[in-house]
């Protein structure tokens, strides 16, 4: 493993674990898109059915046991635990515009046409783009709390930093999965400006707000 | 050459 990968996965990690310390102490959801925590629970659902037919690593297995079970935690405080705080006003992305399209295209770009390697490429179609209810709600309400937009960092600069890791297999291990490259590419796109915003504004002491 | 992931990555 490359520090790159190694240092994506960290910030997947703390990704989670801010969102999920946030919404606990607080006991608030106000600000999250529970429709994009719904979809990262799908998402790790359907990539990580491999736990059951193939053992990797303890680092590997723990990594996605960890993500699994914390996708869940978070969305049944959303949905269920913190339900009265959950701002289902704002946070009106038609997901089937996500689940559709990526689950179509999951069937028709494939390595391979198997139960588990479809779902697999759903999961990373998916992936890609499950952040924009997210991203849309903080668009609506023209604001996000600091320790989401620390979040929203963390969880935008993981692929990024894959990004890299996929750089440096290619030079060094001739290996390169063109699926993951290109949504990895899509996903980053579109967190570029939040980037930039999370740069010049939350950075800097500003919490994160959008012209009116 | 392209190789088909081993699903080592998360």
């Amino acid at each position: 493993m490359n520090i790159f990968r190694f240092l994506g996965d960290i910030s997947h990690l703390s990704a989670i674990i801010i969102l999920l310390l946030k919404i606990w102490k607080s006991r608030s959801c106000a600000g999250i898109s529970g429709k994009s925590q719904l979809l990262f629970a799908i998402v790790f659902t359907t990539r990580y059915l491999d736990l059951f037919t193939n053992f990797i690593s303890f680092y590997n297995t723990s990594m996605k046991v960890v993500y699994v079970a914390s996708s869940y935690a978070t969305v049944w405080m959303i949905y269920s635990k913190f339900k009265a705080t959950y701002d289902g006003n704002h946070d009106t992305f038609r997901v089937e515009f996500l689940i559709v399209p990526t689950a179509i295209l999951s069937f028709l770009v494939n390595h391979d046409f198997t139960p588990l390697e479809i779902l697999w490429t759903f999961s990373i179609y998916l992936e890609s783009v499950a952040i924009l209810p997210q991203l849309f709600m903080v668009s609506k309400t023209g604001e996000a709390e600091t320790i989401t937009s620390h979040y929203l960092f963390a969880l935008g600069i993981y692929r990024t930093l894959y990004l890299f890791n996929w750089i440096w297999r290619y030079q060094f291990e001739e290996f390169f999965d063109l699926i993951a490259i290109v949504a990895g590419l899509v996903q980053t796109v579109l967190y570029c400006d939040f980037f930039y915003l999370y740069i010049t504004k939350v950075l800097k002491g500003k919490k994160l707000s959008l012209p009116a | 050459h392209a190789v088909h992931i081993a699903h080592d990555e998360l």
